[in-house]
């Protein structure tokens, strides 16, 4: 009888780490205000 | 294997920027009344190729009412943005420019400009005056009784009015009217005018000179009246200028191709 082989979960280590203070670039727009927001 | 097309253009990249300024500087040369705008945020851009270097850009801008007329020579780098407190005033424009081998120009733009609402200034400032209708007969009366009393005491030409730039009633505590307006020199003296007013016409344009006054008018509780002006001198006008008395302050939009 064939039996499904259980595969441990995914260790941590295997996701594509990221680099320490990664930060996401800003959003092209809207652009930064230059004196306030109304 | 084609290029890859190039990354789209941030709102706040430097070439973005460049555009804004073009697109900035053409709207206050386009305007011919109010106050000059000043760049507060790229909303959005879009670059659309036509060939080698040779781009269709459209720009949303938003921008932010200065205290400079628009008439005045200062330089918009030196002119104060209006405060939030002081009621402010928004402008919110679609610019088309091309760009051809690096020259930017503009095709055409369209702005529409509307002030802050009284409930977001009375949240920053309970106790600001608001901005006040153009029309109001309080803001009339007040630039009336201004120009008539600059009028009866300088040694200068005699100013007519071009328009109201914005008005400010305060209502407590004292009744205070806070008037700016757009003036210009005429053919007369202002003993010439004492004589005969309708013979006083605004000076030819390549004689020109227009100025620009802010009055405080007090009506309670004591009876006060402040009244300062300044005239440009003549300017070499880069752009035909039609300035029209007796024009509204807020123009609702203002197309320009």
């Amino acid at each position: 009888s064939v039996t499904k082989r259980a595969v441990a979960a995914p260790a941590q280590h295997d996701k594509v780490p990221r680099p320490v203070g990664f930060v996401p670039p800003p959003p092209p727009c809207p652009g930064k205000i230059r004196h306030f927001d109304i | 294997i084609p290029a890859a097309p190039p990354a789209p253009l941030g709102c706040d990249d430097p070439e973005s920027e460049a555009a804004a300024e073009v697109a900035v500087n053409y709207i206050n040369g386009q305007s011919h009344h109010g106050y000059k705008f000043t760049l507060n945020t790229i909303e959005d851009i879009r670059v659309v190729p036509q060939g080698p270097n040779n781009d269709i850009i459209f720009l949303e801008l938003n921008l932010l009412e200065t205290k400079c007329p628009i008439l005045s020579p200062t330089p918009l780098a030196n002119c104060t943005v209006r405060s939030f407190a002081e009621h402010a005033v928004e402008g919110d424009c679609d610019v088309k420019l091309q760009k051809v081998n690096g020259i930017l120009s503009v095709l055409a733009s369209k702005c529409h400009s509307h002030a802050d609402s009284n409930e977001d200034v009375r949240k920053v400032c309970p106790d600001c005056s608001l901005l006040a209708r153009m029309n109001n007969t309080e803001v009339l009366e007040a630039v009336s009784a201004a120009l008539n009393d600059y009028n009866s005491k300088t040694t200068g030409p005699y100013l007519r009015l071009l328009e109201i730039g914005r008005a400010k009633i305060q209502y407590h505590p004292g009744h205070i009217i806070a008037t700016e307006f757009a003036v210009g020199a005429t053919n007369c003296s202002a003993e010439e005018a004492k004589a005969n007013v309708g013979a006083c016409q605004l000076l030819p344009e390549d004689q020109s000179n227009f100025g620009f006054c802010t009055a405080v008018m007090v009506k309670g509780p004591s009876q006060d009246l402040q009244v300062d002006c300044q005239l440009y001198g003549h300017q070499v006008p880069h752009i035909p200028l039609l300035s029209r008395p007796g024009v509204t302050y807020i123009h609702p939009g203002q197309d320009t191709s």
